[in-house]
């Protein structure tokens, strides 16, 4: 009765996110709100790390070029669809 | 702030705009009232003005979506992206998109508005009392007919305030069936449906038909979403079902098992394993009116700002008492200027009404148009009149009796008061109509003036009232019109031309002859027959400098002489000029 609960994760039917891994759910905010280039991701001509930098001075946050969990949980927050940095 | 690259902007100061559909989150109304605030958050600091288009292309076309939706940025389920919109241009540039998977209310929970009822369409007061039980939701307890209701205040025992929740057995929105209620069981394609269904359709909305057979009459609407249902999943519109099984263990209320994110969901089924229906559970949902107004702002040309606090930051926060940043203040005026002319009057304290000077007549309570009282009928509220307060404010009026040009002055009616206006800011009153039109009753569902003759008509309930200076003539029944026993009352009057009035009830009207006193043959005809863009079931309709107006509670359409929508708007704000 004391061991903890084993949590299982579920594949929910007509969920949109429902396979992104965090890897995928990072790289795809950072690409559709215009902090990395497709492109450039593609051929590693832009790092992670710096595109986290841009999207952390943008919005405010402390510009860790990581990922760390203000930075994620800001990324899971609703937001305007509009890209921030216009290509 | 930021401006799009080339400080895109609108060349001209008169935007218009079109709303091309509707959530089944929130009633239309609620929606189109969401909108208009919107932009007015951005008319109040800038020299643009909004039309509401009913038809044709429109500087910025207002739609809901779900995913892919038609352009190249499809939405992603619940949550996350919210809306979107482009800046100015032709085409879709100044459009602006809202993401239906998601919970639109105004922040802070379902907003459900009644229909039918005593509660002349208020919303629901959550939680509410009914037999001693509470309520946070509306309830089906105390009918038969399965009809969703809810009390309208705190404690239906006491108040007996109450109207009917949003359902597909009431009413639908959109398609082609102006509004009617779902038939069930339909036939589509051959197949038999008991209950809306989004089969036959890739973009997810629910739907019914209106008539027991959509392959033959194809009628049909979309059904309201009740504030029980369930959001996005596999199982949009479909209320929890409670007890559900889910890995085999048995759940009583949301949970966020099985899920990485921390949503709350249920199953719509008893069995999640064995039918994996499921969807999110309503939550506080997100205000389209701040939505709205964010998406708003870049339709106007104003890019992402990295103020926290500026409306045009690009993550949501709830805010209950908005207002503008001077960010946003600054990055619109630098497109398009400052509103012109003195600034806006600061508020006045409010007048306290002194106990003894109470002064309202309580209103009578609207005929119930089909569906009974849940349990009893509540009793018709009774009409005293005392003495007339002067304070009493016509900004403070939800909703007139009616309204209407008389000796070129606007008169408002509300249980036995009139006030006067005769330009914007100069209302005077209130009066008691007794005193002045001495054979009247207190409330008076419509008058008018005929141009011809100077006799004014006044009409309550069936019967009408003819005054020419102090003589009167009345009350005399609307039968000896020419009009049948099915007429309630007369909601609304315009005269066309001299010697010829139309009289308005119940989405049809009547040409009356002023001279004959009598209603012309031809008719009745439709309201949309002739008046295209307006509300069908406006409450009041008058002649007002030349223009014809149509009111639904608070807001008013506007009519030119060439029967053309030119504007919607407030009737506190526009007419009476109220701060």
């Amino acid at each position: 009765l004391c061991a903890p609960m084993k949590t299982v994760f579920v594949n929910f039917p007509g969920d949109v996110l429902k396979n992104l891994t965090e890897e995928d759910l990072v790289n795809d905010y950072l690409e559709r709100y215009g902090y990395l280039n497709s492109k450039a991701r593609n051929t590693k001509q832009m790092s992670l790390s710096k595109a986290l930098t841009k999207m952390q001075r943008y919005l405010g946050l402390e510009e860790t070029g990581q990922l760390d969990e203000e930075t994620l949980n800001v990324m899971k927050q609703p937001r305007c669809g509009v890209p921030d940095v216009q290509n | 702030y930021q401006t799009f690259s080339g400080d895109l902007k609108w060349d001209h100061n008169d935007i218009t705009y079109r709303i091309l559909n509707y959530s089944p989150d929130m009633d239309s109304s609620i929606i189109d009232d969401a909108f208009a605030r919107a932009f007015k958050v951005w008319s109040d600091v800038t020299p643009l003005t909004f039309t509401r288009l009913y038809q044709g292309e429109a500087d910025i076309m207002v739609s809901f979506g779900k995913k892919d939706h038609g352009d190249p940025y499809p939405f992603d389920g619940k949550d996350g992206l919210l809306a979107h919109a482009y800046p100015p241009g032709e085409g879709i540039q100044g459009d602006a998109h809202f993401d239906d998977d998601e919970f639109w209310t105004l922040g802070k929970g379902a907003v459900v508005k009644t229909y039918y009822g005593n509660a002349e369409g208020a919303m629901c007061h959550f939680p509410y009392t009914f037999n001693g039980k509470s309520y946070s939701t509306c309830t089906t307890e105390g009918r038969d007919d399965q009809l969703p209701w809810c009390a309208t205040t705190a404690d239906f025992d006491k108040d007996k305030k109450y109207g009917f929740c949003p359902s597909e057995l009431l009413y639908t929105y959109g398609g082609n069936s102006n509004g009617d209620k779902c038939v069930f069981p339909f036939v589509f394609l051959g197949e038999t449906y008991n209950k809306c269904t989004t089969e036959g359709r890739t973009d997810g909305y629910r739907w019914c038909a209106t008539t027991s057979n959509f392959d033959k009459d194809m009628k049909y609407g979309f059904c309201p979403n009740q504030d029980t249902a369930v959001i996005g999943g596999n199982s949009e519109g479909e209320p929890c079902e409670f007890p559900f099984t889910f890995l085999g263990k048995k759940y009583n209320s949301c949970t966020s098992e099985g899920r990485s994110d921390q949503k709350l969901w249920c199953a719509t089924t008893g069995n999640y394993d064995k039918d994996q229906k499921w969807g999110f559970c309503p939550d506080q949902g997100y205000s389209l009116f701040l939505v709205a107004a964010h998406e708003f702002g870049h339709a106007l040309g104003l890019d992402h700002s990295n103020i926290h606090d500026a409306l045009m930051y690009p993550m949501y926060v709830y805010l209950e008492d908005f207002k503008l940043d001077k960010d946003d203040i600054d990055g619109i005026q630098y497109l398009y200027g400052p509103k012109p002319g003195p600034g806006p009057t600061p508020p006045q304290p409010s007048k306290t009404t002194s106990s003894t000077s109470t002064t309202i007549t309580t209103p009578n309570p609207r005929t119930p148009k089909t569906p009974d009282t849940p349990t009893a009928s509540p009793s018709t509220p009774e009409t005293t009149t005392q003495s007339i307060d002067p304070s009493l404010n016509p900004c403070q009026i939800p909703i007139f009796d009616t309204m209407s040009e008389i000796m070129g002055e606007l008169h408002l009616f509300k249980d036995g008061l009139y006030w006067k206006l005769k330009a914007k800011s100069n209302i005077k009153g209130p009066y008691r109509i007794q005193e002045t039109w001495p054979a009247l009753p207190n409330v008076i569902d419509t008058a008018f003036e005929d141009l011809l003759t100077k006799k004014m008509y006044f009409f309550s309930g069936r019967r009408f009232w003819v005054y020419h200076g102090d003589q009167v003539l009345g009350p005399r029944g609307i039968e000896k019109l020419g009009l049948g026993n099915d007429v309630e009352k007369i909601e609304g009057a315009i005269q066309r031309g001299k010697g010829k009035v139309l009289l308005f009830s119940g989405g049809k009207y009547w040409r009356m002859d002023t001279k004959t006193q009598l209603t012309d043959k031809g008719y009745p005809r439709d309201i949309d027959d002739m008046f295209g863009g307006v509300p069908l079931d406006a409450h009041d309709i008058f002649l007002y400098n030349g223009s014809y107006y149509f009111c639904q509670q608070s807001y008013y359409w506007r009519m030119n002489n060439r029967l053309q929508v030119d504007r919607v708007g407030y009737i506190k704000y526009d007419i009476l000029n109220c701060p």
